[in-house]
Order: structure tokens, then sequence, then C-alpha cells
């Protein structure tokens, strides 16, 4: 099974 | 004081088409760079940037940084009303809670203004690092349009690999499965027309259609789009918009546990 990732688990915030 | 003169206005009313699927209240961001945005959607799952650069405009002034926050709905709908040949000026005063969009006629005949409230968003902004990508493929819009909407058809989500062959699209659903693939064919005479596949590794990602649909809004922007892959990184796919900048979408993709 797949997950969907959130955008955030990739970028930083700034 | 912002005044921004963009003599194709109907670039502005592209650009809020490609994004208010996505995205529904969104602080445009004012600088001497141009005018931009990047706004996440409400699941965090994608992110739009956008980027008008100031050289871009006939006319840009902006005299200290601002920000303002609109309702992409309620701004479309205004622009919905300037015609497509209309010249299209965004004002902006400091402290002011409107923004006002002025639309001429090419003929100067019909000048015509609309005052919009602005809204206080709290956004978070992301520092997107520039990466190396795996995999760049470059294909006509309307091309990469017509593969995502026929394959939402069958499936949720779609598998996008890229090998030497090219650029496969693959999904599978309760009906059965489906596999688009696209070759380089940058000898074609149209450069429009051209795909181009540039792989440095081999990439397999899936993501979710609904949001590759949803980036395809992004369309009448440019007749190439760019999707650059890295294994286990967000895809991102870029409209360019002629000499002004760009729409960029960020997907994050969908990883086996």
């Amino acid at each position: 099974n797949r997950r969907q990732f959130s955008i955030l688990v990739f970028y930083a915030m700034t | 004081m912002l005044e921004l003169r963009l003599v194709q206005g109907s670039l502005l009313k592209k650009v809020l088409e490609a994004i208010r699927e996505l995205v529904n209240d969104a602080n445009f961001d004012c600088s001497a760079t141009g005018f931009s945005l990047q706004a996440m959607d409400s699941s965090h799952v994608a992110l739009v940037a956008l980027l008008l650069r100031s050289e871009g405009f006939e006319h840009y002034r902006c005299d200290r940084n601002i920000s303002m926050g609109m309702s992409l709905n309620n701004m479309a709908k205004m622009l919905r009303c300037a015609g497509n040949d209309d010249i299209i000026t965004v004002k902006g005063d400091d402290g002011s809670d409107t923004v006002t969009f002025m639309f001429e006629s090419p003929t100067q005949d019909k000048i015509s203004d609309f005052e919009m409230k602005l809204m206080d968003i709290d956004s978070e902004h992301l520092g997107i690092p520039e990466a190396e990508y795996h995999a760049i493929v470059r294909m006509p819009s309307a091309e990469f349009a017509r593969i995502c909407k026929d394959l939402s058809s069958i499936g949720d989500t779609v598998v996008i690999s890229v090998t030497k062959e090219g650029v496969k699209f693959s999904t599978k659903g309760d009906i059965g499965t489906a596999n688009i693939v696209c070759r380089q064919n940058s000898s074609v005479d149209k450069p429009e027309e051209a795909t181009t596949v540039e792989m440095n590794e081999p990439v397999s990602l899936t993501f979710a259609l609904r949001y590759m649909n949803s980036f395809t809004k992004a369309t009448p922007l440019s007749n190439q789009v760019t999707i650059s892959l890295s294994n286990e990184l967000p895809v991102v796919v870029e409209y360019k918009i002629a000499e002004m900048g760009y729409v960029r979408f960020y997907l994050a993709p969908k990883i086996e546990e």
C-alpha cells in the first residue's frame, strides 16, 4: 500500500 | 504604492483559472522582482508557485514589498469581467484593505475599475531547494492534459516512469489497466509538438491523478509542459508564461510504506 505524503515532509518552512 | 500594468491582460485571467481549483485563498507578494505567489492546497499535498517578473509588465511600480491576501474565486470573478484583449492594471495602496483591477479595452473606449476587498491570510511559506532531477520530460501541454484526463477515467493514481525509451504513464482501476508511452520525437518540425526526455537515472513515481488533472488547468498558458522527476521527491509540473515567468506545481508522491 502506498501512502500519500504531504508536501511539508519534503520542504522546510521559511 | 503598487501599480502593475499588463498589456496582455489575458495572461492574468489564465493564471487565475490555472490555480483557483487548487487554492482558495492566497497571498500575492509584490517586490522589485515581480508579482509572485506560493500556496499549498488545503490538504498540503500540492503546492503552487507563480512568478510574473517585473520586466514582463509594461509599467511596474512597487515602492516596497507588499503581500496582498486574496480570495482566488473572487479575483477570478472580477477578472472574468475583463475582455481577452484588455490591458489590466493592478493597483494597491500601502495599508489599504482593497486592491483595484482596472481594465482598458485596446481602443481605450471602455475603461472599468473593480475594487476587491483583501483578506488576512496566514500562510506558510516553504523553502524549495534547487534540485538536480533524475529525469526531465518536456511534452506538449495538451497531450499531457489528455493523458491525465484519459487515465483518470480508469484509475485514481498514475505511475510516471522514465526510461531511455521514453516516458510511461500507467494506471489501474476496477475495470482494468492502462499504459501510455510517449517516445522522444524532437525531430518534429514544430518545437511546440516535441517530446523530449532527459534522463540521468530511471525514475518511477506514483501520484494522485486528481491533482495532476487540476494542474492541467494551466494548459492555456503554454504549449509545452516540463515535468521534473526524482525518486521519492515531489514532481514539478511547470508551465512557462511567455517571457514573464512560470506557474509551477509541486506534488508529493505516494510512497510505499
